[in-house]
């Protein structure tokens, strides 16, 4: 939550500038997107129609790496590097940092590992560093880092933008939780009328108890 | 109207002061009214003495038959359980703070004292009554606060007690009976001896504009801490002293009994009552403990179920 | 609306929020003791 308001307003600003450029200026305009530290998310700028018209142009490149920075990762730029524009080191770091996201999509404790193998990084400490610094301080993960089992345990990544096929899993997700929740208020409602019923079943039964004291104490 | 409450009027003040109405009347002041921020002050306090006692003064003013309580804060000084008038370590502290509470603006006077029974319920020991009679012979009108953290916690809402000393020698009047409540078995003779020289004070609360618009921000903190903590661990240590306690509770009402086996015949109806009530209040003890462990057990339950029965 | 698409996303990332071996044996070790203690206030209440 708190990392979509401090980039709402942003969003605003490129959607802004880039709903009335065209061609190159456009494009770096897009490059100043993907370089600027605090933007994570680039749906919106995807979305805008003077974007969309860079396909089929010699900016339509520039459309491509829009798109890796929505949904795509490190390890993409550099399968595709050959049809991609070169990277400026911010944009680099930011494209790692989208990784880190994406891998915390799948699994919750990522072995260190696997975090260097995808973000290129050589040792531990320099993951480390990159982790804390770069993600954590940024806002976009909270997390532990154990030493001792070499993984970072993620507690909160913010999301990505998502593509259009992911959005029957969430539907489906949702789905399911409000069910769960809705049974569980359903059952929670019956055992209060249970509990209800067994005390008045209860008061009752005790003074029925209590009337037959009485009577056997008169009859003695 | 909200906030009318927090006016203070000086004159008016004064002239309480000066008509005295309680020396006539012990039981005159009948109500309390503690402001949201003196509570929390006071509820954070008791908390954060964990398992020593620790008391603090309230600031406030009189209205009618009602102490009303606007401030509260505390007293370097801890096990008040331990020497009568433990407050005497802080009156240069008190003497400071009223002093440079005056030259901020704040009129109102110390009105009583609070201070903590952790785990062991809200009433005066009997030292506690010996203090209370004490600040209510020269500081009056003053008022004695009870609060115990740590029932607070495995409750779910504040245990708190207002009350006030009778003078020495004062009969007091049959009162109806009070809300029963758990006393550990260390305790019983001490409350049992002392809780006809004190009565209760009915506690209601209040809160200013600014307040409720501060606790509404809150609110989404509250449930947030609240969801994340779980009563079954904060208090594990209190609850298995009560176990304890219980236990100890029936082995003593098992003693009675078996003494009073042989002569079951001869014995007093009313002593056989008095047995009784021994073995029910055990149960009911043991009902609460029970009760409060299911709720904290249900808490668990019903957050695993929302948030980890669900899957991507 | 891609922010609340983004925040919902984040959201259900999170669930389930614990899962492992241990929390449920903990979790099972809470419970059994819970009703271990309500097993003896029946006793007790008898």
């Amino acid at each position: 939550m708190d990392i979509e308001q401090k980039q709402a307003e942003l969003i605003e600003q490129f959607v802004s500038r880039a709903e009335n450029l065209r061609g190159g200026s456009l494009a770096n305009v897009i490059v100043e997107a993907t370089s600027h530290p605090s933007l994570f998310a680039f749906s919106e700028i995807l979305s805008v129609p003077s974007v969309a018209e860079l396909q089929g142009t010699e900016y339509s490149v520039y459309l491509d790496v829009l798109r890796l920075f929505a949904h795509g990762t490190w390890s993409d730029y550099k399968s595709n590097a050959g049809s991609l524009p070169p990277l400026q080191p911010d944009q680099v770091l930011k494209l790692k940092q989208l990784s880190v996201l994406t891998l915390a999509e799948t699994d919750k404790v990522l072995p260190y590992d696997q975090l260097m193998q995808q973000l290129d990084v050589s040792n531990v400490r320099e993951l480390e560093d990159f982790l804390i610094n770069e993600c954590m301080y940024a806002g976009i993960v909270r997390g532990k880092l154990d030493q001792l089992r070499r993984c970072f345990e993620v507690q909160f990544a913010a999301g990505r933008d998502l593509r259009p096929e992911q959005i029957g899993s969430m539907l489906q997700t949702l789905t399911t939780w409000l069910n769960t929740s809705e049974n569980l208020l359903l059952s929670i409602q019956e055992k209060i009328k249970w509990a209800d019923t067994m005390g008045e079943l209860d008061k009752k039964h005790r003074k029925e108890i209590e009337e037959r004291v009485e009577d056997v104490k008169k009859t003695l | 109207d909200l906030d009318s409450i927090y006016v203070y009027d000086e004159a008016a003040q004064s002239q309480v002061q000066q008509d005295r109405p309680w020396s006539q009347d012990p039981n005159y002041f009948k109500r309390v009214k503690v402001s949201a921020l003196a509570l929390l002050k006071m509820v954070v306090h008791a908390r954060s003495g964990g398992t020593i006692e620790v008391m603090g003064l309230m600031q406030g003013k009189i209205d009618g038959d009602a102490f009303i309580v606007m401030d509260a804060f505390a007293l370097p000084v801890e096990g008040t359980e331990t020497r009568v008038n433990a407050q005497a370590d802080a009156y240069e502290y008190m003497v400071e703070y009223s002093q440079t509470n005056k030259q901020a603006g704040r009129l109102e006077n110390v009105v009583g004292w609070y201070h903590s029974h952790p785990g062991y319920g809200c009433w005066l020991s009997g030292i506690d009554v010996s203090t209370q009679m004490l600040n209510q012979q020269y500081q009056e009108p003053f008022l004695a606060i009870v609060i115990d953290p740590t029932r607070t916690v495995s409750a779910g809402k504040v245990e708190i007690g207002a009350f006030r000393t009778y003078p020495e020698g004062h009969i007091p009047p049959d009162e109806p009976v009070s809300e029963y409540q758990t006393i550990p078995l260390n305790k019983i003779e001490d409350f049992g001896v002392h809780c006809k020289q004190y009565y209760a004070l009915d506690v209601t609360y209040f809160k200013s504009s600014l307040d409720c618009h501060l606790l509404d921000l809150l609110w989404n903190k509250y449930w947030v801490n609240t969801l994340s903590s779980s009563p079954l661990l904060a208090n594990r240590d209190y609850v298995a002293g009560q176990i304890s306690d219980l236990a100890e509770k029936l082995e003593q009402a098992e003693n009675q009994l078996s003494h009073s086996r042989m002569g079951s015949f001869l014995v007093a109806p009313q002593r056989k009552k008095e047995e009784e009530s021994q073995v029910a209040k055990i149960t009911r003890d043991s009902l609460k403990i029970t009760i409060e462990q299911v709720h904290g057990l249900m808490s668990q339950v019903i957050k695993d179920i929302l948030f980890n029965s669900v899957h991507q | 609306e891609n922010s609340l698409l983004r925040q919902v996303s984040s959201l259900l990332r999170r669930l389930p929020a614990i899962e492992s071996v241990k929390f449920q044996d903990d979790f099972l070790m809470e419970y059994n003791d819970t009703l271990l203690i309500t097993y003896l206030a029946m006793f007790t209440n008898c």
